[in-house]
């Protein structure tokens, strides 16, 4: 299947999603 | 804290490998073996989110603001951060040693490649450890097989471009048969 890939800057964002709380 | 299998909560965003943070610290005087380090390693969380990724470090401790002989280690789910495990017997790691002052971003950079599959590949990364020593912090990367040339230079290739470092840096590949051997790297 598919790799879940994510780049620096975006699991930086995340890091402030409410969920991430 | 989450212990045993984990799943994403709705709206989360999934991870390629589901993950454990383990902390280890050394107690002063007390002789190393296999036996100590294995009683001396705690499960600190699991995750298989992004959201629980941040959720569960925003908790911890930055390595540079730990003390003393102290690891952090994070690892596939369900491999333990130990040589002589199934998953990294035949393995090893890169290691690369840090001036005081610069572990905790480049442990962030690492450990944020990793779970973004920045490696690519494959199955062959097992996890990352950051050690605090008292002249210098360590942090390494472990992958399934060691004698995989091919791979191991793409780790170290990776390792040197999503860290950051000057050209110059020193990388070690060590397999952990040798560590076992030597028993160097307590």
């Amino acid at each position: 299947g598919t790799r879940i890939i994510y780049e620096r800057n975006k699991l930086m964002q995340m890091r402030n999603s409410p969920l991430a709380r | 804290v989450q212990r045993g299998p984990v799943k994403p909560s709705p709206g989360e965003h999934r991870l390629q490998y589901a993950y454990s943070l383990w902390f280890s610290r050394r107690t002063p005087g007390n002789k190393t073996s296999s036996t100590n380090y294995e009683q001396n390693i705690k499960l600190v969380g699991s995750f298989c989110s992004v959201e629980q990724f941040w959720a569960l470090y925003s908790h911890c401790v930055r390595p540079c603001d730990l003390s003393g002989h102290s690891d952090f280690h994070l690892f596939k789910e369900g491999i333990k951060p130990m040589w002589e495990h199934d998953a990294n017997k035949g393995g090893g790691k890169w290691i690369v040693r840090l001036k005081k002052g610069l572990a905790s971003r480049c442990w962030e950079n690492l450990i944020l490649a990793m779970l973004g599959e920045q490696f690519m590949v494959g199955e062959e990364i097992c996890g990352a450890v950051v050690s605090i020593r008292f002249q210098e912090d360590i942090i390494s990367i472990w992958n399934k097989t060691a004698n995989d040339q091919a791979t191991t230079n793409r780790i170290r290739d990776t390792l040197r471009r999503v860290l950051n470092l000057p050209p110059n840096t020193i990388m070690e590949y060590k397999t952990h048969n040798d560590s076992l051997k030597d028993n160097s790297s307590f």
